[in-house]
């Protein structure tokens, strides 16, 4: 299930959007005892000037990014477009599920949930 | 439906999975120490305020991404034994079925979980003996003091499971029991393993030093 786009599209900021991943819609949820599901989250949004700056509280802006945007700004219908709203900070899950020889197992994944995006 | 096809494997393998999902498995209660473990590393809990170390089971102290727990896959097929006996009490042999480990996974605690019941009489100073058992049982790896009713632990790594080495398919224990004066047998009612491995493919590259 994922939250539909701000403004009724991907428009706006480059930001976090909900999505949550349900075990039960992929039909594991006989195997996957814990947790039912998990909010992965995506990025979604403009990296155009000013929304390539950083949120408010932020780092210090001159970075990549932010020079990316200029150029795009600059020459719009030259160069590498505007840069990507990605990633910037994940977090893990764990996982408690039967194995195929009904042992209880306890995964742990890094990198599964999206907590911040950002320009890059 | 479950997804099938090229999502379902990638969705597999992200997870580290390579088996697809065999149906209903058989029902049994999730031990009490894996529901502690779980909830240790949910990362709402984390946020409370205690940083989670990645690749690291902060409850059992070692290294370890995995966690499993085996059930003594011949628990339920042994016979009872005699309570009273004069000659030796019968030994026991546990079965635990690792082929779900991978290669790449490597134990970093492998702990043999058993419970004991014995009518009331005096117990003291019993002690219970853990061989490795290959076609015969080999030579007695460690003894631990055992006691009826109490949960009796004992780590096999580095004595039944070699560390730093991929794990065998099976591991198959002989265990004896050492009971003194007394002519009192013991059940085995409970035997699993709780095995921590580490599969460093799936953990974040070392912070390089600035």
């Amino acid at each position: 299930h994922s939250e539909p786009g701000v403004g009724g599209g991907p428009g706006g900021a480059c930001r976090t959007r909900r999505l949550h991943v349900s075990f039960r819609e992929v039909g594991w949820h006989r195997w996957v005892i814990a947790p039912r599901g998990f909010l992965a989250n995506f990025c979604q949004g403009v990296c155009t000037l000013p929304e390539a700056l950083q949120a408010p509280g932020g780092p210090p802006v001159l970075n990549h990014a932010v020079l990316h945007a200029l150029m795009h700004a600059a020459a719009p219908t030259q160069g590498a477009g505007p840069p990507c709203c990605v990633p910037a900070r994940l977090s893990p899950i764990s996982v408690l599920f039967f194995d195929n020889s009904d042992n209880v197992v306890l995964r742990h994944y890094e990198d599964m949930v999206v907590d911040e995006c950002g320009c890059r | 439906p479950a997804p099938s096809g090229p999502a379902a494997a990638a969705l597999l393998q992200a997870l580290g999975m390579h088996e697809v999902p065999r149906g209903v498995p058989t029902p049994r209660p999730v031990p009490p120490v894996m529901w502690r473990l779980f909830r240790r590393r949910d990362p709402r809990e984390a946020r409370a305020g205690y940083p989670l170390r990645p690749c690291h089971v902060e409850e059992l102290g070692v290294a370890g991404n995995i966690v499993r727990h085996i059930p003594d896959s011949g628990l339920f097929s042994r016979p009872p034994g005699p309570t009273k006996t004069l000659g030796l009490c019968p030994k026991w042999t546990v079965t635990f079925n690792l082929s779900g480990v991978e290669p790449a996974e490597h134990p970093t605690r492998a702990r043999l979980e058993l419970r004991l019941e014995a009518e009331n009489e005096d117990t003291h100073g019993w002690e219970l003996s853990v061989a490795l058992l290959a076609k015969h049982p080999g030579p007695e790896l460690l003894r631990i003091p055992v006691a009826p009713g109490l949960l009796v632990r004992a780590d096999l790594l580095g004595a039944a499971v070699a560390a730093n080495a991929s794990m065998p398919r099976t591991l198959r224990l002989a265990l004896a029991l050492h009971r003194g004066a007394t002519t009192v047998c013991a059940r085995l009612t409970e035997a699993s393993l709780l095995l921590v491995t580490l599969d460093a493919r799936l953990c974040p590259p070392p912070r390089l030093r600035r």
